[in-house]
């Protein structure tokens, strides 16, 4: 659910030699921020939290993948 | 520099991950 113009400016200033995000786009993300911030804590079930834990465990760089 | 954006995607990220 994250918005367009929000990913956008994620993906431009990700990378190594990437600008800084411009004094209008971090309008953009400070908005996004305390538009999330404004909202009650997303309720997580123990299910939920077990799951990321595993996903975390066995994921790409997680604690199993280490030799 | 690059600590300063990734300390915007962290936020980003840690809001998104707490209250959606």
């Amino acid at each position: 659910g994250r918005p367009d113009d929000v990913r956008a400016i994620l993906e431009r200033i990700s990378g190594a030699e990437a600008m800084p995000p411009s004094p209008a786009e971090q309008a953009v993300l400070v908005r996004y921020v305390a538009e999330l911030r404004a909202q009650p804590r997303a309720h997580r079930t123990f299910n939920d939290r077990w799951s990321a834990w595993i996903a975390y465990r066995d994921g790409p760089n997680g604690l199993r993948a280490r030799p | 520099v690059a600590g300063i954006k990734s300390q915007i995607t962290r936020a980003v990220s840690d809001a998104e991950k707490t209250h959606l």
